[in-house]
């Protein structure tokens, strides 16, 4: 892996998103996660619609949670995402409107990724933002600055949060990963959060993963 | 150990009394060893509670420490708008003997503008019900007053307000707690969702089924070395 990377500067990043009061950061992370990888294959940046998996991924279960796994397979069965624009946010579960026609990207599959965060570092580089969830312990109040919690505190078994890794490097020699969050700007350091890197902090590197576009 | 049963007193939260203002001064001044006179942080609010045993006692203090203006910015510790800090001490009073047992510190941004609207007015009588010291509840709902303005809050009725006062203080303690247990950078303090309890915070906005459900089954990536 490159000693820094970061998806933002190369244009393979929408603007941060926010969720509002519903559990849909699965879909924040799945989208934001697909918006990088038809970058990467297509060249253009797209916004694309977290409202449609919450209201025709009939396997999640919406502002109650999801999962990005399951996500993955209803683009792929749905036949593609709308953008942001055609299909917006509304924050709660409606009745699916999905469109064939209005579809504007697909995904030929979805993979699961690495646990070892050296071998994320570097496929990130090569291939695009990855989807990941991890133990969301003092994002409540977490401000600007490289969140490091002990082990005990942010178990990696209690993971209850997806984001989306857009890049990574050091800071003063601490090594970190760039993560999307779902909050709005004004969350974390205008709407990231940046957390410790290389010793699977808050089960960053337990579910990582990633749509394939061919 | 004592030959008499202990006698067991532990008060509620209260104003402050000189015993307290004792505990909390030999806190300041382990707060402040080492320091030249100048330098010195004062104590500015304070609230407390004691639990006695035999002959001891534990005090459980929080207070706000004003740092001095730092006119070295080479030196300085904490930035000119961080000057306040939320500390919460434990002091153990043994045979007229004070131990500093436990010592947490956070910045607290105060940037208030006093404008004087009813928030403040109807919050502070609920604190006092609530035995705060009044010096304690001033400032707090003076940061509160400075959440709702930055966050565009409104609540429905004084209770609630008064409610979400309260989660608010008990949510700066913790961000402190977060902050001197994190082993990076991060700073922690008053974010959008400081007035909601942990619970509302788990149940609006996190994911549970990310930990319970197992999801559909994906096949290993090719690692980027591989050809």
């Amino acid at each position: 892996a490159p000693p820094e990377w970061d998806w933002r500067s190369k244009g393979a990043v929408t603007k941060v998103k926010d969720q509002g009061m519903c559990g849909s950061c699965w879909a924040f992370s799945v989208t934001g996660n697909v918006e990088g990888q038809w970058f990467l294959k297509r060249g253009t940046l797209l916004s694309l619609s977290e409202q449609e998996l919450l209201d025709c991924d009939k396997v999640d279960k919406a502002c109650l949670g999801g999962l990005p796994s399951n996500a993955y397979s209803a683009i792929k069965n749905l036949g593609g995402l709308e953008t942001e624009d055609d299909y917006s946010y509304q924050g709660h579960m409606q009745a699916c409107s999905f469109s064939a026609q209005k579809a504007r990207v697909y995904i030929n599959d979805s993979v699961e990724l690495s646990r070892n965060e050296q071998r994320l570092a570097a496929w990130l580089a090569k291939r695009g933002p990855i989807s990941v969830a991890i133990n969301a312990f003092g994002m409540q109040f977490y401000r600007r600055g490289i969140a490091h919690p002990l082990r005990p505190l942010c178990s990696p078994w209690l993971i209850d949060h997806a984001v989306l890794l857009v890049g990574y490097g050091n800071r003063s020699a601490t090594p970190f990963w760039a993560i999307k969050n779902s909050w709005g700007t004004d969350w974390g350091e205008e709407g990231y959060y940046y957390l410790y890197r290389g010793s699977g902090v808050c089960g960053v590197n337990t579910m990582a993963s990633s749509a394939v576009v061919n | 150990a004592p030959a008499q049963p202990r006698a067991v007193v532990a008060r509620a939260w209260r104003p402050l009394d000189p015993e307290l203002l004792g505990a909390a001064r030999f806190a300041l001044k382990m707060y402040n060893q080492g320091r030249a006179a100048g330098a010195q942080a004062v104590l500015g609010a304070v609230q407390g509670r004691v639990r006695r045993e035999g002959q001891g006692s534990l005090y459980t203090l929080e207070a706000t420490l004003e740092e001095p203006q730092c006119h070295e910015p080479t030196v300085c510790q904490l930035p000119v708008s961080r000057k306040t800090l939320l500390c919460s001490f434990q002091v153990l009073d043994e045979l007229g003997k004070h131990m500093l047992l436990r010592r947490d510190c956070g910045p607290v941004e105060t940037r208030v503008t006093d404008d004087g609207n009813e928030t403040l007015k109807y919050v502070l009588p609920g604190l006092g019900r609530n035995s705060l010291s009044q010096d304690f509840s001033v400032k707090m709902a003076s940061i509160f007053q400075k959440f709702m303005h930055t966050y565009n809050r409104t609540y429905e009725s004084k209770e609630e307000a008064e409610w979400r006062l309260s989660v608010f203080a008990s949510n700066l303690m913790r961000a402190q707690k977060i902050q001197a247990l994190d082993r990076g950078t991060a700073q922690y303090g008053i974010t959008k969702f400081s007035d909601l309890t942990e619970e509302e915070f788990r149940t609006i906005y996190l994911n549970p089924l990310l930990q319970s459900e197992p999801g559909q089954k994906m096949h290993m990536a090719k690692s980027v070395e591989d050809p």
